[in-house]
């Protein structure tokens, strides 16, 4: 364990929280994205296949179950919760999500470290993950202004991944044979594809604004 | 030497 990759747990976590907060405060998910939350829930699902088998240590484990439970749980309130499914923006989210879903599995029958159940499975995750905010990030360009929590939300999504780059760059150095193409790839791809929306949100926290994503 | 794979992190 590394600052940097505590740095990018801690980060994840907290957008998780600042996103529960929003449901939760405000009793409403207009402006999340349900197709993104269910991509995550899959790719925490089919990452964390060895939370029952591998024991790494109880931080790993418990942030594990965190991140599972809080993305299922999360899909559940915007699918099922009677009072919150009414506020999900139903036909502002309409990316095509599963083509997301099927690339990302013909990537990992491609490209994996070895052709084994749970690697390959480790590497659809790895993939998923990657795209999985694109449905959000167009959900947010459609919804116009974007509520404060909601913006720290993706925001810390995104950051949190960035830290991660830096944590695989350290541990490059650190540690010997350690490549690992398959997440710095993703992970640059994930990180990039949230390029214009730091910019915004920049923008918006340097003038004090709203948040606008031009449409 | 133990795989300092990459799965050991989140």
């Amino acid at each position: 364990m590394n600052i940097f990759r505590l740095a990018g747990d801690m980060t994840h976590l907290f957008s998780v929280l600042v996103l529960l907060l929003k449901i939760y405060a405000t009793k409403s998910c207009s402006g999340i994205s349900l197709k993104t939350q269910e991509l995550y829930a899959l790719v925490f699902l089919t990452r964390y296949l060895d939370l029952f088998t591998d024991f790494i240590s109880v931080y790993n484990s418990v942030m594990k179950v965190v991140f599972i439970s809080s993305s299922v749980a999360i899909v559940w309130c915007m699918r099922y919760h009677p009072l919150t499914r009414r506020t999900y923006d139903k036909d502002l989210d309409t990316f095509r999500h599963y083509i997301l879903v099927g690339v990302s599995i013909i990537l990992a029958l491609l490209f994996h470290d070895r052709f084994t159940f749970r690697e390959v499975f480790w590497a659809f995750s790895i993939y998923l993950e990657a795209v999985a905010i694109l449905p959000q990030l167009v959900l947010l360009q459609r919804s116009g202004n974007v509520d404060n929590l909601t913006g720290q939300y993706v925001f810390f999504l995104g950051a949190y991944r960035a830290f991660y780059i830096l944590n695989w760059i350290y541990r490059y150095f650190t540690e010997n044979h350690y490549s690992r193409w398959i997440s710095w790839l993703a992970g640059f791809v994930q990180t990039a594809l949230y390029a214009d929306f730091f910019y915004y949100y920049f923008v918006s926290w340097k003038n004090n604004a709203k948040l606008q994503l031009p449409a | 030497a133990k795989e300092s794979s990459v799965k050991d992190e989140l």
